[in-house]
């Protein structure tokens, strides 16, 4: 998967 | 963005708000760890140095700054204008036994091998434990301040819907990030026997003691 390609959360 | 994250950054917000205010309103920091906020400080910081890198949303922009501008102003509060009233004797946990290991940490396991993943992977373990100190001072005097314990109840709470957020988002986008995953549970567990005492003692009426 596409594993934390970008932090999106906080 | 479901409810359980949004919920979580409330909660987390609410926290931060709340001790800013406990702190203002007082005049003083009495009960609180110094040590403690000047590491989530340190995590926002080294977290959302991505603010000079990528644009998510307006959403996630705002809330990164409101974080580190209140973490800057309660370290402000704490160290200069409420200095007098800062509990130090009693707050006397070793920070370093917990930011070289997780700066260690943070340089073995990691997404990707650059300055800004690394700084964001140790940003993401030191926020699993940069709440030791306020709980190493809570053990030590043996008690805490009701207005203490909701915004301890409020960044616990905040981590929890976080797990619950990663599990939807495991099921519903097959989004997961086992790094935030993993810290997010250990993070999570250092607050359960807090959460005990709270329910047991603080919804009850109670001021939270510990026995001696």
């Amino acid at each position: 998967a596409d594993e934390a390609a970008a932090h999106d959360e906080l | 963005m479901n409810i359980f994250r949004l919920a979580g950054d409330l909660s987390h917000l609410a926290a931060i708000i709340i001790l800013l205010l406990k702190i203002w309103k007082t005049r003083s920091c009495a009960g609180i760890s110094g040590k403690s906020q000047i590491l989530f400080a340190l995590v926002f910081t080294t977290r959302y140095l991505d603010l000079l890198t990528s644009f998510i949303s307006l959403y996630n922009t705002f809330m990164k700054v409101v974080y580190i501008g209140c973490a800057y102003a309660t370290v402000y509060l704490i160290y200069m204008k409420f200095k007098a009233t800062y509990d130090g004797n009693h707050d006397t946990f070793r920070v370093e036994f917990l930011v070289v290991p997780v700066g260690g940490l943070a340089f073995l396991v990691n997404h990707d091998f650059s300055p800004l993943e690394i700084l964001w992977t140790f940003s993401i373990y030191l926020e699993s434990v940069a709440i030791l100190p306020q709980l190493f001072l809570i053990s030590k005097t043996g008690e805490a301040e009701t207005i203490t314990t909701h915004y301890l109840f409020c960044l616990g709470v905040y981590r929890a819907l976080y797990l619950f957020n990663w599990i939807w988002r495991f099921y519903f986008e097959g989004f997961f990030d086992m790094i935030a995953i993993v810290a997010g549970v250990v993070q999570t567990i250092l607050y359960c026997d807090f959460f005990y005492l709270y329910v047991t003692k603080v919804l009850k009426g109670k001021k939270l003691s510990l026995p001696a």
